[in-house]
């Protein structure tokens, strides 16, 4: 799952910018 | 004491609101109602939609280039997707606030945000609508209903169902301390398809819930049935969010446009 969705992960585990188009 | 607990979870939750989300209701209704000290800047054709790009909704988003050219359909539903994606990263960190919620397995966390937070967006998107258009870029720009619904199809499909729900969702007149109980409602949601750890989500949620419960109680004690009318609402956001992703599928699979990763992430495998 963690896999599927880097960015949704990524947020939750810092505040980083999920980035442009 | 368990009374003081849920006023206290109760203000956690509504204080968390505040500070993610930078649109909120009351400020859309100073806008809306026309007690901001600028109007916002009206779309409502094809010119103002490029007056508007060039001003207002050129600080919210970067236009690139690649877009310049491209028609207004495509250019619009880019701004949307900037819109969606930046309301999912506020949803994140008010996730993260909601008491409880960063205890849960990570892969729970992933799976709530997942389903959650396009019933969440709709829910909050009611705030910046009136009968005749939406608050767009930060409460600067408002984009009329009729224009939205000339633009070609599939694109003139997708916010009349947002707006036709929010006409009936604006008038429970909830306030912001209400929206964010609901919200919390939304993302804490014990139904989700592939948790792990169910019981601890329902948990959760059941202390949520009761809390929203509570709240609706004396913040609106002449509107008995508000409680059992939002708990509606949240089945009608789950057909709202289905009916949207099937939109989405068909623009991908028929338009020449991109879709922003996070929000790929989010609608694969989703219903």
């Amino acid at each position: 799952l963690k896999e599927k969705h880097k960015i949704l992960h990524q947020l939750l585990q810092n505040s980083t910018s999920p980035g442009h188009l | 004491p368990q009374l003081s607990d849920q006023k206290t979870l109760a203000r956690q939750i509504y204080e968390a609101y505040l500070k993610n989300f930078n649109m909120n209701k009351a400020k859309a209704r100073t806008i809306l109602t026309g007690k901001a000290s600028t109007p916002p800047f009206v779309i409502h054709d094809m010119e103002t939609l490029q007056l508007a790009e060039q001003t207002v909704l050129g600080k919210m988003v970067d236009t690139a280039a690649a877009l310049r050219d491209r028609e207004a359909e495509v250019r619009i539903f880019h701004c949307c997707q900037c819109t969606s994606v930046e309301t999912v990263t506020e949803l994140t960190e008010f996730a993260k606030s909601v008491p409880g919620f960063s205890n849960l397995d990570l892969n729970d966390q992933v799976t709530l945000l997942k389903y959650g937070v396009h019933e969440a967006i709709f829910a909050m998107l009611a705030s910046s609508m009136n009968k005749d258009g939406l608050l767009v870029a930060y409460g600067s720009g408002f984009i009329t209903r009729e224009f939205l619904k000339s633009l070609r199809r599939p694109f003139s499909e997708m916010m009349e169902p947002k707006f036709q729900f929010a006409m009936k969702f604006n008038s429970l007149e909830l306030d912001d301390s209400d929206l964010a109980l609901f919200v919390a409602a939304i993302i804490c949601c014990g139904d989700r398809p592939g948790l792990v750890n169910v019981t601890h989500i329902e948990r959760l949620q059941e202390s949520i819930i009761q809390v929203l419960q509570l709240h609706l109680l004396t913040n609106h004690p002449d509107n008995t049935f508000l409680f059992p009318k939002l708990l509606q609402k949240l089945v009608d956001l789950r057909q709202l969010v289905t009916e949207h992703a099937l939109l989405v599928q068909e623009i991908k699979k028929t338009e020449d446009t991109s879709l922003h990763p996070l929000l790929q992430e989010i609608y694969k495998d989703m219903y």
